[in-house]
């Protein structure tokens, strides 16, 4: 019976704290020895090359969801709606984002949604001026879904074929900070139809557990188009993904891996199984 | 949650008459689920069950306790592991010290930590703290790096109305030592530095920390530590520790719904204790540690 079939147990030992470790998490960790304990027949199941070579075919199976290449998106302007929790790397992301659009030729409008945050509006500023970028900011007491409003509006009379609205880090605990995140997305529909054509998740790789929550109430809240995994230059792994890819069926579409202009890649499913495993 | 974990390994001991190691096995699956899903670290779980196994083993199970009534009554397995647990658990949580080292003339505190953790936020809740215990602080804006984080500081300190000290031109080690003695010239008598988020493997960036510590000997260096982190976070801490010494942690965020595992890796593996918690953005969401708190939160 294949349902009595195990994985020898040496192999499960040196594997298991590979995967949790890297922050895969306890329950799809087993959900992937179970899926490799399916596959194999009995005499691979001893292999510890093959199942090793399984797990990581089920990891980029899981990963590698089809979205559309950023730069070839043809809407004019593309709108993109950049949230996530404080600190992920959102501003700066943005920033990247810019310059790598920039660098083939599109022209780029910021919108400083973050109306709340100490100085996050010089922060993005400083980002637009690296990238070659108008930053639209908002007037006094304007709330982030009016800047992000005339951003949209800005971007059209600039004839830009990207608006990058930034806004402000939040838990996704706080149910208003919440309902400001979706009124922000109904006034970019109001600025321009169709907006906003990609709402982006920045998460941070050093998150534990937290980050499938996280993926959870903001996909519920406005419906992500994918994920942007920052700071994978450090020495978290960013196992979480998998979970968010596999249950949320969330593309990653880009890693940062740094804080330079310059250090934003496109997600590479292969190049993260192998980061895993290194 | 840490509690059901913990619920389903009672069930399996209800009504044994001792503990062998394969109930306390079982019974340790459960929990072990459990906190590793509140993102406490491997490590820290393998020798938290070791040492409940140890114990619940080597325990001889005929003890007697007394009852509600003063009766004396035997304790059963079941009761004695789940003891055994939560003696080990507070065990990970305590001792509790959340004193800042008050230093004569100048009392200095250095703020450490990753990219967005939270320092230049929590600089600004710590000087509003130290001004309610009647000191004088003046932020030293030592991040040269970040876009705009002079300027997000000074906004912190105008809000606090309080003052930040910043020269542009200077590498954030003799910033800071220049920091002191304007703090002294304008009659401050604390001075918090907030530094940039760097990586733990950035050797030179690690270095520029160690050069800021020789230089102006704080008796206070918090690592600020996301309490939404993972299993990178001992990694983390370790490092930091090794380089600077730590005298705490500062964890932040905890307004949100992550179950801060973190916290119990990163005082287990360094021995430091836990200074703050971080509650909310705003300069007033700054708690002193407590353990029963982190403890419900990380039992979910
Ligand atoms: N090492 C590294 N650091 C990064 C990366 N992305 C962002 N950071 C750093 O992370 C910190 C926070 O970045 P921000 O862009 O301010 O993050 P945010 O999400 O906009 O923060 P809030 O607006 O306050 O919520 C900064 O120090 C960035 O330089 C990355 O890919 N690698
Ligand atoms: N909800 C919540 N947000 C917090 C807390 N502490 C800090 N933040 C937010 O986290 C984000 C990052 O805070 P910063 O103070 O800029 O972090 P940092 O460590 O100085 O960042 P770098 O200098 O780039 O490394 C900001 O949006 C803060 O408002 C907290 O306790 N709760
Ligand atoms: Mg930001
Ligand atoms: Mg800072």
């Amino acid at each position: 019976l294949s349902g009595t079939r195990e994985i020898d147990e040496k192999i499960v030992d040196e594997l298991e704290p590979l995967l949790i470790q890297a922050d895969v998490g306890v329950k799809t960790t087993q959900k992937l020895m179970d899926l490799v304990r399916q596959r194999l027949s009995s005499k691979e199941l001893s292999s510890a090359e093959k199942v090793r070579d399984a797990i990581r075919d089920e990891i980029l199976r899981m990963v590698s969801v089809p979205a559309p290449v950023m730069e070839e998106r043809t809407e004019r302007p593309c709108v993109v709606m950049v949230v996530g929790v404080n600190g992920a790397g959102k501003t700066t992301t943005i920033g990247k984002l810019a310059h790598r659009l920039r660098q083939r030729g599109h022209t780029v409008v910021l919108g400083a949604g973050d109306t709340f945050r100490a100085a996050a509006v010089e922060q993005l500023r400083v980002w637009g001026d690296r990238a070659g970028c108008v930053t639209v900011e908002g007037k006094e007491g304007q709330d982030s879904a009016a800047v992000l409003f005339d951003s949209v509006k800005k971007g059209k009379e600039e004839g830009a074929a990207f608006i990058l609205g930034d806004t402000a880090g939040r838990l996704h605990t706080k149910v208003n900070l919440m309902e400001e995140l979706k009124k922000v997305r109904r006034v970019m529909a109001k600025a321009h139809e169709g907006a906003p054509h990609e709402v982006l998740l920045v998460l941070d790789a050093t998150t534990g557990q937290n980050a499938l929550i996280q993926a959870e109430q903001f996909n519920q809240a406005l419906e992500l188009s994918g994920v942007i995994l920052t700071k994978v230059d450090g020495t978290a792994k960013g196992g979480v993904i998998i979970a968010i890819c596999d249950q949320l069926k969330l593309p990653v579409r880009f890693v940062g891996v740094g804080e330079k202009l310059s250090d934003l890649r496109p997600f590479d499913p292969a190049a993260f199984v192998d980061g895993l495993f290194a | 949650t840490v509690t059901r974990g913990f619920k389903n390994a009672r069930l399996k001991l209800q009504g044994k008459a001792e503990l062998n190691s394969e109930l306390v096995d079982e019974a340790l699956k459960d929990i072990r689920v459990s906190l590793l899903e509140a993102d406490v670290d491997l490590g820290v779980v393998k020798s938290f069950m070791d040492r409940v196994r140890d114990k619940s083993l080597g325990q001889v199970v005929g003890l007697e306790v007394k009852d509600g009534h003063g009766k004396r009554v035997k304790l059963s397995p079941q009761d004695r592991f789940n003891g055994i647990c939560h003696e080990e658990l507070e065990a990970l949580m305590g001792p509790v010290d959340t004193s800042i080292t008050v230093q004569k003339p100048l009392t200095k505190v250095m703020m450490v930590g990753l990219q967005g953790s939270g320092k230049t936020t929590t600089a600004g809740k710590l000087a509003r703290w130290l001004d309610g215990k009647k000191l004088r602080p003046l932020l030293v804006a030592a991040d040269i790096y970040r876009p705009a984080a002079v300027d997000q500081l000074r906004a912190l300190g105008d809000k606090l109305q309080m003052p930040v000290f910043h020269e542009p031109g200077l590498k954030p080690p003799e910033l800071c030592e220049k920091a002191m003695a304007v703090a002294r010239e304008t009659g401050r008598n604390a001075v918090i530095f907030d530094t940039a988020g760097r990586l733990a493997i950035d050797e030179e960036l690690m270095r520029e920390l160690e050069d800021i510590k020789a230089r102006t000997k704080p008796d206070n260096i918090f690592l600020v530590v996301d309490s939404m982190i993972g299993q990178d976070a001992v990694r983390t801490a370790a490092e930091f520790n090794r380089r600077l010494d730590l005298t705490g942690f500062i964890m932040t965020k905890l307004d949100g719904d992550a179950r801060g595992g973190a916290a119990l890796s990163i005082k287990e593996v360094t021995g430091k204790p836990i200074k703050f918690l971080g509650v909310g953005e705003t300069l007033d969401k700054l708690e002193e540690f407590r353990p029963q708190g982190l403890a419900s939160r990380i039992l979910g």
